[in-house]
């Protein structure tokens, strides 16, 4: 599972 | 960016056009809750300080800065232009008991220790019941006019959107934010009674009314 460092969603 | 995600944008984005126009074109606040306005407002400034640290998309980009000043925008008519048929005898509802406790949660429950992330999962939690107030002067006054139904069932299609494309990045991307999807669903069960009402009666071309 990708753990994401940025929040790319609005 | 999978279609549900471009329909709930595009929902939210409908919503905030439909209550800007209405309250431009009638010159008329009344019955919008300037409070959740507010929260709004905070809600995505606090989510978007990432706009100065990150760049995702010209889209991402483009989005963020048109919520923000739109949010803003319309706590001014509100606020400002329009103050005199702001309803704030109606418009009760104390956004302390919102924002404090949101933001001990969002201290306490976070992906990360840091500002920047504790002021996006603030925005989060705060986002998630920042209607609260809305809904509280409808139930208030027992009523609300088409306009402002139509803007309600946009703002809430638009987490119920985001539920599907939460689940659909979940099955074919491989990626979830707890945080995010737990606050989507409070924050879409919040507008559960409101989107039963207005199935029920705004799209059958009745007034929406709360039973007596």
């Amino acid at each position: 599972v990708e753990i994401a460092d940025t929040h790319d969603e609005l | 960016m999978n279609i549900f995600r471009l329909l709930g944008d595009l929902s939210h984005i409908l919503a905030i056009i439909i209550l800007l126009l209405k309250i431009w074109k009638t010159r008329s606040c009344a019955g919008i809750s300037g409070k959740s306005q507010i929260l709004f407002a905070t809600v995505y400034t606090m989510r978007y300080l990432d706009l100065v640290t990150t760049y995702i998309s010209a889209y991402n980009t483009f989005m963020k800065v048109i919520f923000i000043a739109t949010s803003y925008a319309t706590v001014f008519l509100i606020y400002v232009k329009c103050k005199a048929t702001y309803d704030h005898n109606h418009d009760t509802f104390r956004i302390e008991f919102l924002i404090l406790p949101t933001l001990v949660l969002a201290l306490l429950i976070n992906h990360e220790f840091t500002i920047m992330e504790v002021l996006w999962t603030f925005s989060i939690y705060l986002e998630s019941v920042a209607i609260l107030p809305q809904l509280f002067l409808v139930s208030k006054t027992g009523e609300a006019e088409s306009i402002t139904s139509h803007y309600l069932f946009a703002l809430g299609s638009y987490r119920g959107l985001y539920l599907l494309n939460w689940l659909y990045r979940f099955y074919a991307e491989d990626h979830y934010d707890l945080i995010a999807i737990i606050a989507g669903l409070v924050q879409t069960v919040l507008y559960c009674d409101f989107f039963y009402l207005y199935i029920t009666k705004v799209l059958k071309g009745k007034k929406l009314q709360l039973p007596a």
